[in-house]
């Protein structure tokens, strides 16, 4: 099995004002790479749905490839650690 | 904080008229979000006593969790407290272990960063505080009357870490939420990414909290004092570098030949009478240094019972923990640490006598000692001076600019306390006594910064972020407050310039009568991608409308920030900037220039008239060099005035005969 990293899916501004509806979006464009509802809702992280529009997901290589090339997504971005200062 | 809003001219006995403090009434009903380790709820400085009902607006909770009860640990000041762990534990790939180093799955903070950064912004008022005895004097926050949304985003690892999954999730729950002031006291490793698509969260989630009218306040990072180490760069964020304060820890070295040496310390433990002093001389001609702090040698020295002096030439705290492990293991009874300036005291454990001096004056104990047969010592508890004669300095740690990948906008923007801060921290905090703790880093500056514009905030809810920035950098001490230069540490200590302060020191009283605002919305941000090279469909995506960049491609120097930085000028260029009068509707403004050597600068027109129907005016900058060769940064400044009020902007050029060309000879 391909290793799965945490990538962000940074959608920009959100679309639609129904918070759900946004994170249904989210859960559509994940089975859609990944094939089945279930293997989205285990890879999701998180989803981004009021201030703007993405999503946190374990993500292998070849699934960024693929989600990176979908409508609406502006960049997929790996996890990445930051320090308090 | 028992010092520095005194310093910054906001007490709340001061019977000044133009006191932000009273006229914001303490900045209440404004909400401030914090992004860090969580929050001790039972601090006595979170206290809601005087606090009305939460503001109706907030939409935000409490989450219940480990050792967290939102019912009872949330109040009227603490209204908002989540945790995000999912990126964290998912990057981790292990168990969340909190067996090494303790932290809850809650809010409840263990670190103590986040404790001390949101008590910094938004404490309630608490007398008498010290750190046992130092430091002592009325802790409070900025704005002492807002509410505290605390989001835990960093867990009790090494270096507090944060996953930029969980920060961003966290911004997008603070912008539903409805905070007004978003903290950050975050950074990332250099060099660093693109601002939209930054890895680290923070670029892109402030960019969303921005354009919704929440300021964003970030540390501006501690890699300092080298220059491009500057962090959290997007102009957008209102990015902060740490000063001191003008107050120290003079700690008493007498010698045997009774003359006193002021050392700094946070030493507290009983005063060590007249000891033996030793140094770790080298025998005879081995180049072995027996005397470094950080590599001590003590085998052939007589350590049990004596005062160990060293030297290093390392700026971090590093040799003080070095020597103090390897003379307390010898039985010695304190150290003096000769060192360059570099990272600031703190207190060493169990109140072991660790006093630093500079160079020159660790020289002069050595000059004792080798004139003397039997050097002997007495050291002295730590006291607290604060006032005069003590000087502002830009911290050494504080990251200095320019930006590495945005030369042309200004960061920092704006410099505040950052050093040696008293506020609260959690009871798993090592340096906390009392429940209060002393301490360094641009994380301790920012949150001065979100007190004073939540204090803004509350006289000018209208205001754009970008607007508060302006008037918070425009209205800048280039000086201390006692109209002394401002020097920046580091090796050599030089005069502070707009890399080390961007405009200057904060200076919340002027800030909130500015006159004039170099103004920004959405569509200026967005010539500001359209000029950095992201292209119009990402920038369309990002923004939700349908967005086409100029062409030809707009001019980063034609970004309205409030500081002007060519980085790279051959001949002449020409800028534009706007202004917008929130001052006196009629008002006249002049141009005052001062120009950055070998620099001309001219403005067009020189004059603003403002009217009832003429808010905003343009005017053009045109700078020409007469350099010859490549130069380093030289730094001026523009000044609009109608004599009431003084709007001034930095000015820094470098000269670049040859352009992309790097010259280490």
């Amino acid at each position: 099995h391909a290793r799965s990293e945490v990538h962000i899916v940074y959608m920009g501004e959100k679309q639609h004002h129904d918070p759900q509806h946004v994170t249904n979006m989210h859960h559509d464009m994940l089975s859609s790479i990944l094939e089945s509802k279930e293997e989205a809702k285990k890879s999701m992280v998180y989803s981004y749905r009021h201030g703007f529009s993405g999503f946190a997901a374990k993500l292998t290589e070849s699934q960024v490839e693929k989600i990176a090339g979908l409508p609406g997504v502006i960049r997929v971005i790996p996890n990445q650690l930051h320090s308090v200062q | 904080t028992t010092r520095s809003w005194d310093y910054l001219g906001l007490s709340p006995q001061s019977s000044s008229k133009s006191n932000l403090l009273h006229d914001a009434n303490l900045g209440d009903g404004v909400i401030i979000g914090l992004l860090d380790t969580g929050i001790w709820p039972e601090s006595v400085i979170l206290n809601d006593e005087g606090l009305g009902p939460i503001p109706q607006r907030w939409k935000g909770s409490c989450q219940s969790g480990e050792r967290f009860n939102a019912t009872q640990d949330c109040n009227r000041k603490l209204i908002g407290a989540k945790y995000y762990i999912d990126g964290f534990l998912a990057e981790n790939r292990q168990p969340f272990n909190t067996t090494q180093a303790p932290d809850f799955k809650s809010p409840r903070d263990s670190f103590g960063h986040g404790t001390h950064t949101s008590t910094i912004a938004a404490g309630s008022f608490v007398p008498n505080a010290s750190y046992k005895g130092i430091a002592l004097g009325l802790l409070r926050g900025g704005a002492p009357k807002a509410r505290i949304a605390m989001y835990k985003v960093c867990w009790n690892v090494p270096r507090g870490q944060c996953s930029s999954a969980d920060i961003l999730k966290a911004f997008d729950d603070a912008i539903h939420d409805g905070v007004d002031v978003l903290s950050v006291s975050l950074g990332t490793d250099l060099p660093l990414f693109p601002q939209i698509d930054e890895r680290d969260g923070i670029g892109p989630g402030s960019f969303h909290a921005v354009t919704k009218g929440i300021t964003v306040v970030c540390a501006g990072g501690n890699e300092g004092p080298s220059s491009h180490t500057i962090d959290n760069t997007s102009p957008w964020i209102l990015t902060v570098a740490a000063s001191t304060v003008d107050r120290s820890f003079p700690t008493g070295i007498v010698l045997g030949n009774n003359f006193t040496i002021l050392g700094q310390a946070m030493f507290r433990g009983k005063e060590v009478g007249f000891t033996g002093l030793v140094y770790p001389e080298n025998p005879g001609l081995r180049p072995t240094l027996f005397g470094v702090c950080e590599s001590l040698t003590l085998n052939n020295t007589p350590v049990a019972g004596n005062v160990v002096l060293c030297f290093t030439t390392m700026n971090n705290r590093a040799p003080v923990s070095a020597a103090v492990t390897s003379v307390k293991q010898a039985g010695g009874v304190g150290v003096i640490i000769a060192k360059h300036p570099g990272d600031v005291i703190g207190p060493c454990s169990n109140d072991f006598p660790c006093i630093e001096v500079d160079y020159e004056l660790g020289s002069q104990i050595l000059f004792y000692m080798r004139s003397t047969r039997s050097p002997i010592v007495k050291l002295s508890p730590s006291k607290t001076l604060a006032g005069r004669p003590v000087s502002t300095k830009v911290a050494h740690f504080s990251s200095r600019g320019p930006s590495s990948i945005s030369p042309a906008i200004l960061k920092p923007d704006i410099a505040a306390p950052g050093v040696s801060t008293l506020a609260a921290s959690s009871p798993f905090d090592p340096f906390m006594d009392g429940g209060f703790a002393l301490h360094s880093g641009t994380s301790m500056a920012a949150p001065h910064v979100s007190g004073i514009v939540a204090l803004l905030k509350a006289i000018h809810p209208s205001w754009s972020p970008a607007a508060i920035k302006s008037a918070l950098m425009t209205t800048a001490w280039k000086t201390d407050p006692f109209g002394e230069p401002v020097f920046a540490e580091g090796s050599p200590q030089k005069l502070a310039n707009p890399f080390d302060y961007g405009a200057g020191i904060v200076n919340p009283n002027k800030a909130a009568k500015p006159g004039l605002v170099y103004d920004m919305g959405t569509d200026d941000y967005i010539m500001y991608l359209c000029a950095v090279g992201y292209n119009d469909s990402s920038i369309t995506q990002l923004v939700g409308k349908s967005k086409t960049c100029p062409s030809p491609k707009p001019s980063i120097l034609d970004v309205n920030v409030p500081s002007i930085t060519i980085p790279s000028i051959r001949n002449s260029v020409t800028l534009t900037r706007t202004v917008t009068n929130v001052g006196p509707v009629n008002s006249v403004y002049k141009a005052q220039i001062d120009s950055p050597q070998g620099i001309h600068v001219a403005v067009r027109p020189d004059i603003l008239a403002f009217n009832s129907s003429v808010k905003d005016l343009s005017f053009i900058v045109e700078v020409s060099t007469s350099h010859k060769v490549n130069t380093g940064y030289y730094f001026g400044s523009l000044t609009w005035t109608d004599e009431t009020h003084y709007v001034t902007i930095p000015i820094s050029v470098r000269t670049q005969i040859i352009q992309f060309y790097t010259d280490f000879n």
